[in-house]
């Protein structure tokens, strides 16, 4: 199983049109200008795998995460990721496997998962059967690796005991 | 509990060892329990002698070196357990252009079986990607293009900017 | 001392304004005082407009920008009360190569009046220099010897690196 | 006046022969590998100049500074710094002044005023008068700019008031 696609509506400064990002298996190379919107793509990954931090999506709140441009700022921001789901490595029986997640202005959102809205925690297991997990190391933010080489002997050992 | 920790511990610390004498030839680097005895009473430090000689004091290793013993622990982690897709924002910025190559071409192996989005500023890194996603924002919106190493070539040159 | 405070406040706010507009042309930067009647009352912030259109808040500005903004106040203070000479240690860590471009272009202007010595792994950055002065290290032993940009060109290709 | 040469004894990883780094005036760039010694230049700087802190130096005492490998530890470091003063900038009537400082394995060390030995004091105001200042900004270590990026208002103030 591998990303095929995410597409983003009015996310962070993915807005207000609708915009579609296509990966292929293997190696593939997000590239641009400082400020173009590089890490939002991380952050609308993490975002619409449950993680439960604005701050850790460099926003405020939620909220600041909708699109907020010179013509006003929209109701709502949704992110849908698209897993090429061929080999069947996820226990779904379809080619493309969708999971959603929108936020309001007031801060609420829903999460879907092929259309059908479900709760987070039905995702975050879901997920799990994949092997994704977001407190793994599978997305690795600007800035993490300076910061894991500060870490102390104390708290390298805690993560390879969560991992026990 | 013991048993489960010294299991993972030793399978990360095997990946760390090889990945980091792919990273840094001729060096080696490893994990070592403070307190073998009662693993929990103590934390996990890393020995790294980036050149194979004497063990060098953390403090005094150089950004780059620190950088790369950081990033052999984050690759061992991962292929602990692997996830189908990692996504890594500018694991490079503190590299020098031989050591992004040999990153540039561990990430090339390993994608062979998991997916990696790469989002990097290097050339050396972004030249070995199978796919190029571009990204670029006017007024404050952003978007993306896919590119092939051409039109990569052509954007850097026609800034003004001489390659890398 | 209220007067002397002031006096370095709006020298460093003219130079960081004039210096940001050529680091990030159309955008804007400045310091404002967050309590203007009791400066010592509080704190100084800065406002970016890295696009020119409205501010954006610290958290949501992207690595580069950050560091631009940054560097901007960096020179900025240098320049109120200047020294003979600057070093300089890997102050391009995040800016993209255009942008890597422009802190070399400023820096070459500043350096008719004053020394620097700039250390760098951006070949961007290393291609403005008058100097290369190149370090490199056998068996633990630090050398230095003085390079001319054919040299450079060589040593990087003939380590089987891509120019970036 | 700018930086004609540092002259290395024994330094970190310039040792156990004496290095001899040669500047010029204008824009100099100091390039190579990582771990090759480019940030330890910084440092021997910053250490001539009367820094107080081996931590900033990145040793964990100042005997730490001193040249150690597999042939035994010298018992003392020395860093010459040799300024360019035809334009007699600085108050002394010589077309060179240098400034020496040393360390020995007890941590102990003198400073160095055109080869008289003096106190650590008559260094920092004989520097102040031509406008090098240990806490101004003309050395910038590496990581300083992502340090810098992240402080917060009331230590942006204070740094405008100690040039006040
Ligand atoms: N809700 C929002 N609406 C509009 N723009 C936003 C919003 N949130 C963040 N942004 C903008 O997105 C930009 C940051 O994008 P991002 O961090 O992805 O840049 P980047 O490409 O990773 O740059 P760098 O190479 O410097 O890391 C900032 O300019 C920020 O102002
Ligand atoms: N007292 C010492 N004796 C011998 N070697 C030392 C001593 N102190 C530090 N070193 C070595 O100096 C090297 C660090 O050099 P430095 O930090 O200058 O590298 P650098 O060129 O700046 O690299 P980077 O590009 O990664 O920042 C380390 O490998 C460290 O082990
Ligand atoms: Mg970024
Ligand atoms: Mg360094």
């Amino acid at each position: 199983v591998f990303v095929e696609k995410l597409v983003l509506r009015n996310f962070k400064s993915f807005g207000p049109r609708k915009v579609t990002i296509n990966f292929t298996k293997g190696f593939n190379a997000i590239v641009g200008p400082n400020g173009s919107g590089k890490s939002n793509v991380a952050d609308a990954l993490l975002f619409v795998l449950g993680n439960l931090s604005s701050k850790t999506l460099r926003a405020e709140t939620f909220s600041g995460l909708i699109y907020d441009g010179p013509h006003g700022k929209p109701t709502s921001a949704s992110v849908s990721l698209v897993f090429d789901n061929s080999n069947r490595e996820m226990l779904i029986d379809a080619d493309e496997v969708v999971i959603g997640r929108d936020v309001l202005s007031n801060g609420r959102g829903r999460y879907k998962l092929q259309g059908r809205t479900v709760t987070r925690w039905q995702i975050i297991d879901f997920l799990d059967t994949a092997n994704i997990h977001l407190d793994g190391f599978n997305i690795v933010q600007q800035g993490l690796i300076a910061q894991l080489a500060q870490m102390d002997p104390l708290e390298r050992r805690k993560i390879i005991e969560r991992m026990a | 509990k013991r048993q489960a920790f010294l299991k993972v511990f030793n399978e990360v610390n095997t990946h760390m060892r090889k990945i980091f004498a792919l990273l840094s030839p001729g060096g080696e680097a490893y994990l070592v329990l403070q307190n073998p005895d009662d693993p929990f009473a103590g934390g996990v430090d890393i020995n790294a002698s980036p050149e194979g000689k004497k063990v060098k004091s953390p403090r005094a290793m150089s950004g780059g070196e620190k950088s790369l013993t950081t990033l052999s622990f984050m690759f061992a982690i991962q292929q602990v357990s692997p996830a189908p897709f990692y996504l890594l924002d500018e694991i490079d910025a503190f590299l020098d252009p031989a050591n992004v190559q040999r990153v540039a071409e561990l990430i090339s192996d390993l994608s062979e079986k998991w997916q990696f989005i790469v989002v990097s500023l290097r050339d050396v890194m972004i030249a070995r990607a199978k796919t190029l996603i571009g990204v670029y924002s006017r007024e404050g919106i952003s978007n993306t293009i896919r590119l092939n190493l051409e039109d990569l070539v052509k954007v850097l040159t026609s800034e003004g900017v001489e390659l890398e």
